[in-house]
C-alpha cells in the first residue's frame, strides 16, 4: 500500500487583502500567521500550536472552520514530504 | 578534445591537485575529457558578481574556505525560521551535505585551505530546509528566497530514489518555480539547478521525479572519472547535461569542504553534479549577466558534448544535437559556455502550444504496444502560441494500471527522435497509476514541432498478473514549448560564430610561431630534396622526410649536435620547452616535468620522489608540516596545528608549539582559565570559579580557582552544611567531604562532629539518637569507663549512657 500521509500543524492559506487581513483571519481561528510564503503573493503560512504536531489523520476541530471563512480562497494542511539527499 | 596544457594554473590550496576533475587536460590523468573550467578561468571568468545559494541542510558559514565568499543575503534558515543557516551539529555529522555542496561552488582560492571552488569568486549562500519536516510550504519558501538577489539555486535532493515513488513539487513549490522563472533576476528568470536521481541500482527512472522533470530546472547527471555510467545513475529524457562525480568503487570521489572546518575526499553521487554545474553556469552569468533562464539552457544544449562518455543510446536528434537518456547533451564545457555566453543574444520569447488534448479512454493491451498518433501544426494559426522550433516537450498523461512498474512509455517526434518518457521499474508495485503526470523530454530540442507525434505505451508484466485487470490510458495531452523563429536567428550572430567553434579558432590553438606551409607554398629553389617535410619542420624546410632532417623546427628541437637532433611538438618527460630558443632543455635530475633547469622549478617528480609544491622541488621525504600523498606523489600540508602528520592533513603525530595531541588531532593548549572550544576551534574563558575547565559553565571545572572548594563536581566558595573542607594531595584546592551521617558540621575529619542534626545528641565526636542511648552491658560499661575507653567510637556505641554520663 502507498505510504500514509503525515499531517503537520502547519497550513498554507490563500487570503486576499494583504498581510493585515491574513493576520486577522489567522487570529480569528486560533492560528499564528508566520508570514507570506516566499515570493507567492496572497499565500500565507499559518501555524496552530494547539493541534497535533504530526498525525496520520488530517486535523479535526473548530480550527478547521478556517476553511469556511469567506476571505480564504484556498488552504491546505501541510503534509510531510519525504526528501532524500543525493 | 583533451589538450595537454603546460600552463596549468597553480593554487596553494592543499587539495587543488586532488581535484582530478579539474585536471583532465593533464597528460597522466584518467579522465580523458575536460570540463574546461581552468580554460574559462584563464579567460577571466571566476564567478564575480554572481550569487549562488544551496538549498540543503545548512551551510557552515564560518568554514575557513567558505567564509570569504559567504553571502548572508542569499541565506536563510527555513527550518528554524531565522537568518542563520548554520547546520545542526551532531555526533554523526548528519548535516554535512549543504556545506560539501557549497564548497564545490565557491570555496576560496589561494587561501592554503582545502580546495578551489568552480566559481571561486562567486557569492555563496545556504538555505537550511532539509533538517526538519519538508512540506510544500518549506519548499516554496526555499525556492523563493530573494529572487531579485539570488541568481542560481542549487538543489541536490529530491523524492525517494527507491524505484517505486512518483512525487514532485506541490502546488506552492510549482508556483515558486514559475514565479522565479518569470520574475526572478529582475525578469531574466532564476536559474534552478537540480541533481538527477540516485536510484540507478533500484532501477529508478528520473521521469518519476517532478523536480528534474520540470522545464524550469536544469537536471544534471553524472559520469565517473573514466566516463563510465555510475552505479547510482538514473536514465530519463529530462536530463540536460552532465558533470564528473564519483561512481565506481575503484574510481576517485570528489574533494570539497566538510563540516567542522575540515576537508573531505568523499563527496559522491549526483549531489556533486548540481553544485558543479551551478558553479559553471555562474561563470557564464559573469560573462553575460543578461542571460535568461532559457538562454542558459540553450547554451548548455549547444556547448555540452558526448566527449568520451560511454552510453549505448547516443543519438543525433533532428537539429543535429547528440543526446542520451543517461547524459543529456553530454559533458559540460565551461570554456565553450563562457565564449558563447559573451556574444549571446537572448532567444526569442517562449511560446507554449497545447498541441494534443486526447480524452479518449483506451485499454493498454498486455505485452503489445498501444500506439496513438497526432498530427499537429504546433499552433501555427495562433501567432502568440506558434512553436516552430522546440525546446521542452511535455506529455501530460493519466493512466490507471494495476502495477505501475510494468509500464513503458515512448514519445516519437516528427523528426523521428524517440524519447523514453518512462522505463519499467521492477520495484514499483503501486496500483495508483499516473494522474496528469507531466513527463518531460529535452531530446527534441531545436527540432521542428510541426508534424506527426506518436505516443507508445507498453505493458510488460514483470510478474504474473490477473489478466482481467488491464491498464487504461484515460487521457493525455502534448504541450510543446519553444520559439516561433529560429532561436539563433536564421543566420544571426551566433550562427556564423557558432559554426566557427566547429573549426579550431586561432585563439583556441596553442600559438605557433610559424604556420606549417601547405605543399603549394614550398619555395621553388629547394633543389636537393623536393619531397614533403615532416610537419614539425619549420620554414627553412628540410633535407628529408624525417623529424631529424629538419633545418629548423616549428616547436622545439630535442637533442644536440653530438646525439643527433630532431624536431618535436612537445618536449618529452625530463625536459622543458624553451619557447624563445625553441629547444628542449633537461630538467634537474629527479624532476619528471619542470619549468626550468633549477631544482626549484620541478612541476612533477620521478617515481620514488614527492613533489613539494611550496618550493617546487622533488624530495625523498616530505619536510616537517607536510605529509606524503601516495596517490598524487606530492607533499601536502598538514593541518596548521600539526608539526607532523601521516596520510591526511588532520592525522597528526606531532603538534605545533602551543598544541597537544588528542585522538590524532592537535588541540590548542589553552591558557589557564580557558578551554578549547571544538565548535569554534578557539580557546573560550572558564567560569570564574574554575582555574582550569572543559567548558564555560560552573559545572565544567577541572580545578577550582583560588579560594574555591570542590563539592559535587562544582567549585564553591564554601562547603555546604554537612560537609567539611579537606586538603587533597595533588589538587591545588581543597575538597568538601561529607561529614558522618546525622552530623551537621564537622572539622578535619568526617568523624569529628561538632554539631549534630536535630533529634541527635553529640556524644564526644559522634551523634547518637536521643532515645536509643543505652548500655549493652552494665559491667562491661563500668570497665569501659574505668579504662577511659569512651573516647573510642566502638565503645561509645555499646555504652552510650555510661559514656554520656561520664561526659
Amino acid at each position: 500500500p502507498p505510504p500514509r500521509p503525515v499531517y503537520t500543524n502547519h497550513w498554507a492559506v490563500q487570503v486576499l487583502g494583504g498581510r493585515a487581513e491574513a493576520d486577522r483571519v489567522a487570529a480569528a481561528h486560533g492560528y499564528r500567521n508566520l508570514g507570506q510564503i516566499g515570493n507567492l503573493d496572497d499565500y500565507y503560512h499559518f501555524y496552530h500550536s494547539k493541534t497535533f504536531k504530526r498525525s496520520t489523520w488530517s486535523s479535526r476541530g473548530p480550527h478547521t472552520f478556517l476553511r469556511m471563512d469567506p476571505q480564504v480562497k484556498w488552504l491546505q494542511q501541510q503534509q510531510v514530504r519525504r526528501r532524500v539527499k543525493r | 578534445q583533451a589538450r595537454s596544457d603546460p600552463q596549468a594554473l597553480y593554487f596553494n590550496d592543499p587539495i587543488w591537485s586532488n581535484m582530478w576533475y579539474m585536471h583532465c587536460g593533464d597528460r597522466n590523468s584518467r579522465c580523458r575529457s575536460e570540463m574546461n573550467v581552468q580554460a574559462a578561468w584563464k579567460r577571466g571568468y571566476t564567478g564575480k558578481n554572481v550569487v549562488v545559494t544551496i538549498l540543503d541542510d545548512g551551510i557552515e558559514r564560518n568554514h575557513p574556505d567558505l567564509a570569504a565568499n559567504y553571502d548572508p543575503y542569499a541565506s536563510y534558515d527555513v527550518n528554524g525560521n531565522d537568518y542563520d543557516p548554520s547546520p545542526r551539529y551532531d555526533a554523526s555529522n548528519e548535516n554535512k551535505h549543504g556545506t560539501r555542496c557549497a564548497g564545490e561552488v565557491a570555496a576560496s582560492a589561494n587561501n592554503s585551505y582545502c580546495i578551489v571552488g568552480v566559481a571561486y569568486n562567486a557569492k555563496i549562500g545556504g538555505v537550511r530546509m532539509l533538517d526538519g519536516d519538508v512540506t510544500d510550504v518549506v519548499e516554496a519558501k526555499s525556492l523563493g528566497i530573494r529572487p531579485g538577489y539570488v541568481d542560481i539555486y542549487s538543489a541536490s535532493w529530491g523524492p525517494d530514489d527507491d524505484g517505486k515513488t512518483v512525487d514532485g513539487p506541490g502546488r506552492l513549490a510549482k508556483q515558486a518555480f514559475e514565479h522565479g522563472a518569470k520574475k526572478g533576476r529582475h525578469g531574466l528568470g532564476s536559474i534552478f539547478v537540480w541533481a538527477s536521481g540516485n536510484g540507478g541500482r533500484e532501477g529508478d527512472h528520473c521521469s518519476c521525479d517532478g523536480y528534474t522533470n520540470s522545464i524550469y530546472t536544469i537536471s544534471v547527471s553524472s559520469t565517473t572519472e573514466n566516463g563510465h555510467k555510475p552505479w547510482y545513475l538514473e536514465e530519463c529524457a529530462s536530463t540536460l547535461a552532465t558533470t564528473y562525480s564519483s561512481g565506481a568503487f575503484y574510481e576517485r570521489k570528489i574533494v570539497t569542504t566538510d563540516l567542522r572546518q575540515r576537508c573531505t575526499d568523499g563527496h559522491t553521487g549526483t549531489s556533486v553534479s548540481a553544485p558543479m554545474a551551478a558553479g559553471i553556469i555562474a561563470l557564464a552569468l559573469e560573462a553575460n549577466s543578461q542571460l535568461t533562464w532559457r538562454d542558459v539552457q540553450h547554451l548548455l544544449v549547444k556547448t555540452s558534448r558526448p566527449a568520451h562518455l560511454k552510453a549505448n543510446d547516443w543519438t543525433v536528434n533532428g537539429a543535429g544535437h547528440k543526446v542520451s537518456h543517461l547524459y543529456g547533451f553530454g559533458l559540460v564545457d565551461a570554456e565553450a559556455l563562457v565564449v558563447e555566453a559573451q556574444k549571446w543574444t537572448a532567444v526569442p520569447a517562449q511560446h507554449v502550444c497545447v498541441a494534443v488534448a486526447d480524452k479518449r479512454t483506451r485499454s493498454i493491451p498486455v505485452v503489445q504496444t498501444l500506439r496513438t498518433t497526432a498530427l499537429t501544426t504546433a499552433c501555427a494559426d495562433r501567432s502568440d502560441q506558434r512553436v516552430a522550433y522546440l525546446e521542452h516537450v511535455v506529455a501530460r498523461i493519466s493512466i490507471s494500471h494495476p502495477r505501475r512498474g510494468d509500464l513503458q512509455i515512448h514519445l516519437i517526434s516528427p523528426s523521428g527522435t524517440k524519447s523514453q518518457l518512462l522505463a519499467k521499474r521492477l520495484l514499483d508495485h503501486s496500483n495508483e497509476g499516473f494522474s496528469n503526470w507531466e513527463f518531460m523530454s529535452v531530446h527534441c530540442w531545436g527540432e521542428k514541432a510541426e508534424g506527426v507525434w506518436t505516443l507508445e505505451i507498453q505493458d510488460m508484466p514483470a510478474q504474473v498478473r490477473n489478466p482481467d485487470k488491464q491498464g487504461k490510458l484515460k487521457e493525455w495531452s502534448l504541450v510543446l514549448y519553444g520559439t516561433a523563429e529560429h532561436p539563433y536567428g536564421a543566420f544571426g550572430s551566433h550562427q556564423s560564430r557558432s559554426r566557427m567553434l566547429e573549426l579550431p579558432t586561432p585563439e583556441l590553438q596553442p600559438p605557433t610561431a610559424t604556420l606549417s606551409l601547405s605543399q603549394a607554398e614550398v619555395p621553388e629553389d629547394e633543389e636537393d630534396y623536393a619531397g614533403v617535410c615532416h610537419p614539425e619542420c619549420g620554414d627553412k624546410g628540410c633535407d628529408g622526410p624525417g623529424a631529424d632532417q629538419c633545418l629548423n623546427c616549428v616547436h622545439f628541437s630535442l637533442g644536440n649536435s653530438k646525439t643527433s637532433r630532431k624536431c618535436v611538438s612537445v618536449c618529452p618527460l625530463g625536459y622543458f620547452g624553451d619557447p624563445g630558443a625553441r629547444r628542449c632543455h633537461r630538467c634537474h635530475r629527479g624532476c619528471e616535468t619542470c619549468s626550468g633547469r633549477s631544482p626549484a622549478q620541478c612541476l612533477s617528480c620521478r617515481r620514488g620522489l614527492y613533489h613539494h609544491q611550496e618550493t617546487s622541488t622533488c624530495v625523498a621525504l616530505c619536510p616537517s608540516g607536510f605529509y606524503a600523498d601516495e596517490s598524487q606523489r606530492n607533499c601536502l600540508k598538514c593541518h596548521p596545528s600539526c608539526r607532523k602528520c601521516v596520510g591526511e592533513p588532520e592525522r597528526c603525530t606531532v603538534c605545533e608549539e602551543g598544541f597537544s595531541l588528542a585522538r590524532g588531532s592537535c588541540i590548542p593548549d589553552c591558557e589557564p582559565g580557558t578551554y578549547f572550544d571544538s565548535e569554534l576551534v578557539r580557546c573560550g574563558r572558564c567560569h570564574h570559579a574554575c582555574r582550569t575547565c572543559v567548558g564555560p559553565s560552573r559545572e565544567e571545572c577541572i580545578h577550582c580557582a583560588p579560594n574555591f572548594l570542590f563539592q559535587d563536581w562544582r567549585c564553591v566558595p564554601a562547603c555546604s552544611e554537612g560537609f567539611f573542607p579537606e586538603d587533597t594531595p595533588g589538587l591545588p584546592h581543597r575538597v568538601c567531604r561529607r561529614c558522618d551521617e546525622n552530623c551537621l558540621s564537622c572539622e578535619g575529619s568526617s568523624r569529628n562532629c561538632s554539631r549534630c542534626k536535630s533529634g541527635f545528641t553529640q556524644l564526644g565526636t559522634s551523634c547518637v539518637t536521643n532515645h536509643t542511648c543505652s548500655n549493652a552491658d552494665e559491667t562491661f560499661c563500668e570497665m569501659v569507663k574505668s579504662n577511659q575507653l569512651c573516647q573510642r567510637k566502638l565503645f561509645v556505641q555499646f555504652c552510650c549512657r555510661t559514656c554520656l554520663l561520664a561526659g
